[in-house]
Protein backbone atom coordinates (compact mmCIF):
# COMPACT_ATOMS: atom_id res chain seq x y z
CA UNK A 1 0.00 0.00 0.00
CA UNK A 2 2.84 2.81 0.29
CA UNK A 3 3.59 3.15 -2.57
CA UNK A 4 0.06 3.65 -3.54
CA UNK A 5 -0.10 6.37 -1.53
CA UNK A 6 2.21 8.81 0.05
CA UNK A 7 1.51 11.56 2.70
CA UNK A 8 3.14 14.97 4.02
CA UNK A 9 3.08 15.37 7.32
CA UNK A 10 3.60 17.44 10.57
CA UNK A 11 3.18 17.91 14.55
CA UNK A 12 -0.87 17.86 14.00
CA UNK A 13 -1.67 16.87 10.47
CA UNK A 14 -0.97 14.11 8.23
CA UNK A 15 -2.13 14.33 4.25
CA UNK A 16 -2.15 11.46 1.95
CA UNK A 17 -2.17 11.51 -1.85
CA UNK A 18 -3.40 8.97 -3.85
CA UNK A 19 -0.13 7.91 -5.84
CA UNK A 20 -2.16 7.22 -8.68
CA UNK A 21 -4.26 10.33 -9.46
CA UNK A 22 -2.14 13.06 -7.55
CA UNK A 23 -5.43 13.58 -5.36
CA UNK A 24 -6.06 13.73 -1.80
CA UNK A 25 -7.32 11.10 -0.16
CA UNK A 26 -7.13 11.16 3.56
CA UNK A 27 -6.87 13.42 6.55
CA UNK A 28 -5.17 12.16 9.67
CA UNK A 29 -5.86 14.93 12.78
CA UNK A 30 -2.92 13.14 14.45
CA UNK A 31 -3.67 14.91 18.10
CA UNK A 32 -7.41 13.47 18.15
CA UNK A 33 -6.81 10.26 16.43
CA UNK A 34 -9.45 10.84 13.43
CA UNK A 35 -8.65 9.93 9.99
CA UNK A 36 -11.57 10.77 7.47
CA UNK A 37 -11.16 9.72 3.80
CA UNK A 38 -11.27 12.91 1.86
CA UNK A 39 -10.92 13.34 -2.01
CA UNK A 40 -11.03 17.25 -3.99
CA UNK A 41 -11.10 17.85 -7.15
CA UNK A 42 -12.03 20.97 -9.54
CA UNK A 43 -14.89 20.70 -11.39
CA UNK A 44 -16.74 22.77 -13.77
CA UNK A 45 -20.33 23.70 -14.08
CA UNK A 46 -21.35 24.24 -17.76
CA UNK A 47 -23.47 27.84 -17.13
CA UNK A 48 -27.19 27.55 -18.86
CA UNK A 49 -27.73 29.95 -21.82
CA UNK A 50 -31.99 29.20 -20.80
CA UNK A 51 -33.42 26.48 -21.92
CA UNK A 52 -37.39 25.77 -22.71
CA UNK A 53 -38.26 25.71 -19.21
CA UNK A 54 -36.85 28.53 -18.46
CA UNK A 55 -35.19 31.59 -20.19
CA UNK A 56 -32.96 32.57 -17.54
CA UNK A 57 -28.96 32.31 -18.02
CA UNK A 58 -26.58 31.70 -15.98
CA UNK A 59 -24.61 35.55 -15.42
CA UNK A 60 -23.53 38.07 -12.90
CA UNK A 61 -26.63 38.07 -10.97
CA UNK A 62 -27.69 34.88 -11.39
CA UNK A 63 -25.52 31.44 -11.07
CA UNK A 64 -27.32 28.74 -13.04
CA UNK A 65 -25.54 25.82 -14.27
CA UNK A 66 -27.30 23.88 -17.31
CA UNK A 67 -26.63 20.39 -15.62
CA UNK A 68 -26.39 19.00 -11.79
CA UNK A 69 -23.46 17.18 -13.18
CA UNK A 70 -19.89 19.20 -13.65
CA UNK A 71 -17.41 18.28 -15.60
CA UNK A 72 -13.62 17.14 -14.02
CA UNK A 73 -10.91 19.66 -15.42
CA UNK A 74 -8.56 16.69 -15.11
CA UNK A 75 -8.82 12.96 -13.80
CA UNK A 76 -6.02 13.69 -11.83
CA UNK A 77 -2.83 16.10 -11.09
CA UNK A 78 0.69 16.11 -11.84
CA UNK A 79 2.36 16.29 -8.95
CA UNK A 80 6.03 17.24 -7.25
CA UNK A 81 6.54 17.64 -3.68
CA UNK A 82 9.03 19.92 -1.28
CA UNK A 83 9.75 18.83 1.69
CA UNK A 84 11.31 21.13 4.44
CA UNK A 85 11.89 22.10 8.26
CA UNK A 86 9.42 24.81 7.86
CA UNK A 87 6.67 24.08 5.45
CA UNK A 88 6.27 20.59 2.89
CA UNK A 89 4.45 21.17 0.03
CA UNK A 90 2.25 19.20 -2.81
CA UNK A 91 1.96 21.05 -6.10
CA UNK A 92 -0.65 19.61 -7.95
CA UNK A 93 -0.80 20.52 -11.69
CA UNK A 94 -4.36 19.96 -13.06
CA UNK A 95 -4.17 21.82 -16.25
CA UNK A 96 -2.46 24.38 -17.84
CA UNK A 97 -5.32 26.89 -16.25
CA UNK A 98 -5.72 25.16 -13.04
CA UNK A 99 -2.65 24.22 -10.06
CA UNK A 100 -2.89 24.45 -6.26
CA UNK A 101 -0.36 24.14 -3.56
CA UNK A 102 -1.14 22.01 -0.66
CA UNK A 103 1.34 23.42 2.30
CA UNK A 104 1.45 22.21 5.53
CA UNK A 105 3.34 24.61 8.12
CA UNK A 106 5.63 23.26 10.15
CA UNK A 107 3.10 23.19 13.95
CA UNK A 108 0.35 24.79 12.05
CA UNK A 109 -2.88 22.57 12.89
CA UNK A 110 -4.60 23.39 9.53
CA UNK A 111 -4.20 22.43 5.74
CA UNK A 112 -3.70 25.31 3.29
CA UNK A 113 -4.84 24.97 0.06
CA UNK A 114 -3.54 27.60 -2.15
CA UNK A 115 -5.70 27.41 -5.62
CA UNK A 116 -4.39 29.24 -8.62
CA UNK A 117 -7.43 29.34 -12.03
CA UNK A 118 -7.47 30.71 -15.03
CA UNK A 119 -7.53 32.03 -17.80
CA UNK A 120 -10.68 29.78 -18.42
CA UNK A 121 -10.68 28.60 -21.54
CA UNK A 122 -13.87 29.62 -23.60
CA UNK A 123 -13.05 28.57 -27.31
CA UNK A 124 -15.63 25.81 -26.91
CA UNK A 125 -17.83 28.18 -26.92
CA UNK A 126 -19.55 27.44 -23.33
CA UNK A 127 -19.55 30.07 -20.03
CA UNK A 128 -18.32 27.74 -17.06
CA UNK A 129 -18.18 28.04 -13.29
CA UNK A 130 -15.19 26.50 -11.24
CA UNK A 131 -15.65 24.51 -8.04
CA UNK A 132 -13.68 22.93 -5.54
CA UNK A 133 -14.88 19.81 -4.42
CA UNK A 134 -14.56 17.55 -1.34
CA UNK A 135 -15.84 14.17 -0.77
CA UNK A 136 -16.03 12.66 2.42
CA UNK A 137 -17.29 9.86 3.88
CA UNK A 138 -19.26 12.04 6.93
CA UNK A 139 -23.22 11.15 7.46
CA UNK A 140 -24.25 14.74 7.14
CA UNK A 141 -27.87 14.06 6.07
CA UNK A 142 -28.39 17.01 4.15
CA UNK A 143 -26.85 19.61 6.28
CA UNK A 144 -24.29 21.83 5.80
CA UNK A 145 -23.42 25.35 7.63
CA UNK A 146 -22.04 28.74 6.09
CA UNK A 147 -21.62 31.66 7.74
CA UNK A 148 -22.97 35.26 7.29
CA UNK A 149 -20.49 38.34 7.06
CA UNK A 150 -18.45 35.96 9.26
CA UNK A 151 -20.38 35.95 12.51
CA UNK A 152 -23.43 33.67 12.69
CA UNK A 153 -23.20 30.13 11.33
CA UNK A 154 -26.35 29.40 9.43
CA UNK A 155 -27.75 25.83 9.61
CA UNK A 156 -28.64 25.40 5.59
CA UNK A 157 -30.44 21.87 4.83
CA UNK A 158 -30.57 20.73 0.90
CA UNK A 159 -33.80 21.31 -1.15
CA UNK A 160 -35.36 23.28 1.90
CA UNK A 161 -36.54 26.74 3.04
CA UNK A 162 -37.41 27.34 6.80
CA UNK A 163 -40.41 29.91 5.83
CA UNK A 164 -41.99 28.52 2.73
CA UNK A 165 -42.32 25.68 1.29
CA UNK A 166 -39.70 25.26 -1.31
CA UNK A 167 -40.43 23.08 -4.68
CA UNK A 168 -36.85 22.72 -5.94
CA UNK A 169 -36.21 23.28 -9.79
CA UNK A 170 -32.81 24.71 -9.37
CA UNK A 171 -31.16 21.34 -7.83
CA UNK A 172 -27.44 22.66 -7.64
CA UNK A 173 -28.08 26.73 -7.71
CA UNK A 174 -30.89 26.63 -5.27
CA UNK A 175 -29.00 24.85 -2.77
CA UNK A 176 -25.90 27.12 -3.18
CA UNK A 177 -25.55 29.61 -0.22
CA UNK A 178 -23.12 32.82 0.14
CA UNK A 179 -20.17 31.92 2.13
CA UNK A 180 -18.15 34.65 3.58
CA UNK A 181 -15.04 33.42 5.65
CA UNK A 182 -16.07 29.44 6.41
CA UNK A 183 -18.16 26.50 5.06
CA UNK A 184 -18.55 23.33 7.05
CA UNK A 185 -19.90 19.70 7.25
CA UNK A 186 -20.22 17.59 10.06
CA UNK A 187 -21.44 14.31 11.46
CA UNK A 188 -22.02 13.26 15.51
CA UNK A 189 -18.26 13.32 15.80
CA UNK A 190 -16.20 14.90 12.96
CA UNK A 191 -16.44 18.36 11.76
CA UNK A 192 -14.66 19.28 8.12
CA UNK A 193 -14.28 23.17 8.03
CA UNK A 194 -12.80 25.14 5.22
CA UNK A 195 -11.71 28.81 5.36
CA UNK A 196 -11.88 30.67 2.77
CA UNK A 197 -9.50 34.11 1.88
CA UNK A 198 -12.49 35.77 0.35
CA UNK A 199 -16.72 36.03 0.16
CA UNK A 200 -17.36 32.72 -2.63
CA UNK A 201 -20.87 30.82 -3.19
CA UNK A 202 -20.83 27.34 -1.74
CA UNK A 203 -23.00 24.16 -1.33
CA UNK A 204 -23.17 20.49 -0.13
CA UNK A 205 -24.87 19.45 -3.33
CA UNK A 206 -25.07 15.32 -1.82
CA UNK A 207 -24.34 14.22 1.35
CA UNK A 208 -20.61 14.59 2.61
CA UNK A 209 -19.42 16.60 0.02
CA UNK A 210 -19.08 20.36 -0.13
CA UNK A 211 -17.82 22.94 -2.44
CA UNK A 212 -16.65 26.18 -2.99
CA UNK A 213 -17.28 28.13 -6.37
CA UNK A 214 -13.09 29.58 -6.91
CA UNK A 215 -13.51 31.40 -10.38
CA UNK A 216 -16.69 32.09 -13.27
CA UNK A 217 -16.37 33.27 -16.83
CA UNK A 218 -20.01 33.08 -18.32
CA UNK A 219 -21.12 34.42 -22.27
CA UNK A 220 -24.59 35.28 -21.71
CA UNK A 221 -25.80 38.30 -20.29
CA UNK A 222 -28.59 37.17 -17.78
CA UNK A 223 -30.65 39.88 -18.40
CA UNK A 224 -30.96 41.33 -14.69
CA UNK A 225 -29.56 44.61 -15.49
CA UNK A 226 -25.71 44.56 -16.33
CA UNK A 227 -26.41 44.46 -20.19
CA UNK A 228 -23.29 42.53 -20.69
CA UNK A 229 -22.11 38.72 -19.81
CA UNK A 230 -19.80 38.23 -16.79
CA UNK A 231 -16.87 38.36 -19.48
CA UNK A 232 -13.21 39.72 -18.60
CA UNK A 233 -11.82 40.87 -21.70
CA UNK A 234 -8.85 38.98 -23.36
CA UNK A 235 -8.42 35.82 -24.92
CA UNK A 236 -7.33 32.44 -23.36
CA UNK A 237 -4.04 33.61 -22.20
CA UNK A 238 -5.21 37.06 -21.45
CA UNK A 239 -8.28 36.32 -19.27
CA UNK A 240 -8.71 36.41 -15.68
CA UNK A 241 -6.51 34.52 -13.17
CA UNK A 242 -7.69 34.12 -9.30
CA UNK A 243 -5.40 33.07 -7.18
CA UNK A 244 -6.56 31.92 -3.38
CA UNK A 245 -6.62 30.00 -0.58
CA UNK A 246 -8.75 27.44 1.55
CA UNK A 247 -7.92 26.56 4.69
CA UNK A 248 -9.04 23.03 5.67
CA UNK A 249 -9.68 22.15 9.94
CA UNK A 250 -10.20 18.78 10.77
CA UNK A 251 -11.38 18.31 14.41
CA UNK A 252 -14.25 17.06 16.36
CA UNK A 253 -17.82 18.72 16.42
CA UNK A 254 -16.81 19.91 20.08
CA UNK A 255 -13.60 21.57 19.26
CA UNK A 256 -13.83 22.72 15.99
CA UNK A 257 -15.22 26.02 16.76
CA UNK A 258 -12.43 27.28 19.02
CA UNK A 259 -9.95 26.13 15.82
CA UNK A 260 -12.40 27.95 12.81
CA UNK A 261 -13.55 31.28 14.91
CA UNK A 262 -9.77 32.00 15.90
CA UNK A 263 -8.13 31.28 12.63
CA UNK A 264 -10.95 32.79 10.50
CA UNK A 265 -10.49 36.24 12.14
CA UNK A 266 -6.64 35.95 11.95
CA UNK A 267 -7.49 35.33 8.00
CA UNK A 268 -9.66 38.53 7.76
CA UNK A 269 -7.42 40.89 10.22
CA UNK A 270 -4.13 39.30 8.75
CA UNK A 271 -0.68 40.81 9.98
CA UNK A 272 0.48 43.84 7.76
CA UNK A 273 3.94 43.05 6.41
CA UNK A 274 6.10 46.61 6.22
CA UNK A 275 9.36 46.01 4.53
CA UNK A 276 12.52 48.42 4.66
CA UNK A 277 15.91 48.14 2.93
CA UNK A 278 19.07 47.60 5.11
CA UNK A 279 19.73 45.92 8.60
CA UNK A 280 19.07 48.42 10.65
CA UNK A 281 19.19 47.68 14.75
CA UNK A 282 15.94 44.93 15.96
CA UNK A 283 12.95 46.51 17.44
CA UNK A 284 10.94 45.17 20.03
CA UNK A 285 7.63 46.40 21.62
CA UNK A 286 8.88 46.21 25.05
CA UNK B 1 1.61 63.96 4.05
CA UNK B 2 -1.37 62.12 3.92
CA UNK B 3 -4.92 60.43 5.21
CA UNK B 4 -7.38 57.59 5.45
CA UNK B 5 -10.27 59.78 3.42
CA UNK B 6 -9.46 58.18 0.01
CA UNK B 7 -9.70 54.88 1.18
CA UNK B 8 -12.86 56.06 3.72
CA UNK B 9 -14.40 57.02 0.19
CA UNK B 10 -13.56 54.40 -1.99
CA UNK B 11 -15.22 52.02 0.59
CA UNK B 12 -18.22 54.01 1.14
CA UNK B 13 -18.91 54.08 -2.77
CA UNK B 14 -17.98 50.16 -2.51
CA UNK B 15 -20.74 50.02 -0.20
CA UNK B 16 -22.78 49.61 -3.37
CA UNK B 17 -24.31 45.71 -4.13
CA UNK B 18 -22.51 46.01 -7.48
CA UNK B 19 -19.14 46.69 -5.99
CA UNK B 20 -19.67 43.93 -3.22
CA UNK B 21 -20.72 41.15 -5.64
CA UNK B 22 -19.62 42.49 -9.42
CA UNK B 23 -22.87 43.37 -10.50
CA UNK B 24 -22.01 45.93 -13.13
CA UNK B 25 -20.09 46.12 -16.09
CA UNK B 26 -16.58 45.40 -16.31
CA UNK B 27 -15.53 48.54 -16.70
CA UNK B 28 -17.63 50.06 -13.63
CA UNK B 29 -16.19 46.94 -12.00
CA UNK B 30 -12.54 47.88 -12.66
CA UNK B 31 -13.22 51.42 -11.20
CA UNK B 32 -13.90 50.49 -7.89
CA UNK B 33 -10.92 48.32 -7.87
CA UNK B 34 -9.10 51.36 -9.19
CA UNK B 35 -10.70 53.42 -6.73
CA UNK B 36 -9.87 51.49 -3.72
CA UNK B 37 -6.25 50.81 -4.74
CA UNK B 38 -5.80 54.82 -4.72
CA UNK B 39 -7.21 54.69 -1.39
CA UNK B 40 -5.22 51.70 -0.50
CA UNK B 41 -1.86 53.44 -1.26
CA UNK B 42 -2.49 56.66 0.18
CA UNK B 43 -3.11 54.62 3.76
CA UNK B 44 0.53 52.85 2.70
CA UNK B 45 1.60 56.54 3.78
CA UNK B 46 -0.51 57.03 6.52
CA UNK B 47 1.12 53.75 8.26
CA UNK B 48 4.03 54.48 7.41
CA UNK B 49 4.06 57.68 9.52
CA UNK B 50 2.50 56.04 12.12
CA UNK B 51 5.16 53.08 11.94
CA UNK B 52 7.65 56.15 11.82
CA UNK B 53 6.36 57.69 14.94
CA UNK B 54 6.66 54.42 16.98
CA UNK B 55 9.84 53.35 15.89
CA UNK B 56 11.20 56.51 16.59
CA UNK B 57 13.47 57.10 13.08
CA UNK B 58 11.78 57.28 9.99
CA UNK B 59 12.55 54.74 7.64
CA UNK B 60 12.03 53.96 3.97
CA UNK B 61 8.91 52.11 4.16
CA UNK B 62 7.96 49.63 1.22
CA UNK B 63 4.92 47.77 0.85
CA UNK B 64 4.56 44.70 -1.38
CA UNK B 65 1.29 44.22 -2.33
CA UNK B 66 1.74 41.06 -4.78
CA UNK B 67 3.61 38.50 -2.47
CA UNK B 68 0.98 36.29 -3.55
CA UNK B 69 2.31 36.04 -6.84
CA UNK B 70 5.78 36.26 -5.54
CA UNK B 71 6.93 40.15 -6.96
CA UNK B 72 8.68 42.26 -4.71
CA UNK B 73 11.37 44.49 -5.92
CA UNK B 74 13.03 45.10 -2.77
CA UNK B 75 13.42 41.25 -1.41
CA UNK B 76 14.51 40.31 -5.09
CA UNK B 77 17.29 42.57 -4.97
CA UNK B 78 18.79 43.43 -1.52
CA UNK B 79 21.25 42.23 0.44
CA UNK B 80 19.83 43.07 3.76
CA UNK B 81 16.07 44.59 4.48
CA UNK B 82 13.73 44.36 7.60
CA UNK B 83 10.19 43.05 7.45
CA UNK B 84 7.99 44.57 10.17
CA UNK B 85 5.16 42.61 10.81
CA UNK B 86 2.19 44.12 12.24
CA UNK B 87 -0.55 42.58 14.21
CA UNK B 88 -4.08 43.97 14.26
CA UNK B 89 -5.67 41.52 16.99
CA UNK B 90 -5.49 41.89 20.08
CA UNK B 91 -3.76 38.38 20.94
CA UNK B 92 -0.51 37.53 19.57
CA UNK B 93 -0.24 35.54 16.23
CA UNK B 94 2.17 33.63 14.44
CA UNK B 95 2.00 33.58 10.91
CA UNK B 96 3.82 32.39 8.08
CA UNK B 97 5.82 34.48 5.61
CA UNK B 98 7.05 34.12 1.88
CA UNK B 99 9.35 36.51 0.53
CA UNK B 100 10.40 36.08 -3.26
CA UNK B 101 14.20 36.50 -3.25
CA UNK B 102 17.01 35.89 -5.45
CA UNK B 103 19.67 34.01 -3.05
CA UNK B 104 19.87 30.16 -1.57
CA UNK B 105 20.72 30.88 1.64
CA UNK B 106 19.18 33.82 4.27
CA UNK B 107 19.84 34.51 8.49
CA UNK B 108 16.87 36.35 9.67
CA UNK B 109 17.03 37.72 13.19
CA UNK B 110 14.33 38.00 15.39
CA UNK B 111 14.00 41.40 17.66
CA UNK B 112 15.93 39.49 20.72
CA UNK B 113 18.65 38.61 18.44
CA UNK B 114 17.66 35.24 18.10
CA UNK B 115 18.24 33.21 14.40
CA UNK B 116 14.96 32.17 12.93
CA UNK B 117 15.06 28.96 11.17
CA UNK B 118 13.93 29.46 7.43
CA UNK B 119 13.60 27.70 4.21
CA UNK B 120 14.38 29.02 0.41
CA UNK B 121 12.12 27.09 -1.89
CA UNK B 122 12.09 27.28 -5.73
CA UNK B 123 9.13 29.69 -7.00
CA UNK B 124 6.64 27.31 -8.69
CA UNK B 125 6.10 26.72 -12.18
CA UNK B 126 2.49 27.58 -11.43
CA UNK B 127 3.85 31.03 -9.82
CA UNK B 128 6.11 32.08 -12.84
CA UNK B 129 3.06 31.51 -15.41
CA UNK B 130 0.45 33.70 -12.97
CA UNK B 131 3.33 36.55 -12.33
CA UNK B 132 4.48 36.67 -16.08
CA UNK B 133 7.00 39.98 -16.51
CA UNK B 134 6.14 41.39 -13.47
CA UNK B 135 8.98 39.90 -11.00
CA UNK B 136 11.95 37.24 -11.60
CA UNK B 137 12.17 35.68 -8.42
CA UNK B 138 13.73 32.32 -8.65
CA UNK B 139 13.34 31.60 -5.10
CA UNK B 140 11.01 32.10 -2.02
CA UNK B 141 12.38 32.52 1.59
CA UNK B 142 9.63 31.06 3.98
CA UNK B 143 9.83 31.47 7.68
CA UNK B 144 7.00 31.75 10.32
CA UNK B 145 6.79 34.82 12.18
CA UNK B 146 5.17 36.06 15.32
CA UNK B 147 3.58 39.50 16.40
CA UNK B 148 2.74 40.61 20.19
CA UNK B 149 -0.92 41.68 20.47
CA UNK B 150 -2.22 44.82 18.44
CA UNK B 151 2.08 45.26 18.40
CA UNK B 152 4.95 44.78 15.48
CA UNK B 153 7.69 43.05 15.47
CA UNK B 154 10.53 43.58 13.08
CA UNK B 155 12.93 40.77 11.83
CA UNK B 156 16.56 41.50 10.27
CA UNK B 157 17.06 39.60 7.02
CA UNK B 158 20.33 39.29 5.07
CA UNK B 159 21.32 37.03 2.49
CA UNK B 160 24.70 34.86 2.74
CA UNK B 161 27.16 34.15 0.40
CA UNK B 162 25.62 31.29 -1.89
CA UNK B 163 26.89 27.44 -1.35
CA UNK B 164 24.73 25.97 -4.64
CA UNK B 165 21.02 26.11 -5.30
CA UNK B 166 18.64 25.80 -2.76
CA UNK B 167 16.73 23.49 -5.77
CA UNK B 168 18.52 20.19 -5.43
CA UNK B 169 18.15 20.12 -1.57
CA UNK B 170 14.43 21.34 -1.69
CA UNK B 171 12.61 19.74 -4.55
CA UNK B 172 11.66 16.06 -5.36
CA UNK B 173 9.69 15.09 -8.21
CA UNK B 174 7.33 12.53 -8.24
CA UNK B 175 6.83 10.10 -10.93
CA UNK B 176 4.35 11.25 -13.38
CA UNK B 177 0.83 10.55 -13.10
CA UNK B 178 -1.69 9.56 -15.56
CA UNK B 179 -3.23 13.15 -16.95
Amino acid sequence: TEHLSWAIENQHLRVVFDSRTGLLKEIENLDKNISLPLSQNFFWYNASIGNQENSQASGAYIFRPNTSEPFLIAQGAHLYHVKTGVVQEVYQNFSDWCSQVVRLYDGQPYVELEWTVGPIPIRDGLGKEIISRFETNLQTDGLFYTDSNGREILERRRNYRATWNLSQTEPVAGNYYPVNSRIYIKDKKVQLTVLTDRSQGGSSIFDGSLELMVHRRLLHDDARGVGEPLLEPGDYLNGLVVRGRHLILLDTVESSAEQHRLRAQQEYMAPQLVLAPGGGPPYHPG
Amino acid sequence: NANSSVLRQAMGVAQHHDAVSGTAKQHVTNDYAKQLSAGWDACQIVISNALASIVGTKENFIYCTQLNISVCQLTEAAQTFMVIVYNPLARPVGWNIRLPVNGSHYAILSPDGQTVPNEVIPVSSFTRAVRRDRGDAVNELVFQASAPPLGYRTYSISRLPGRGPARSRALKRLHDQPG
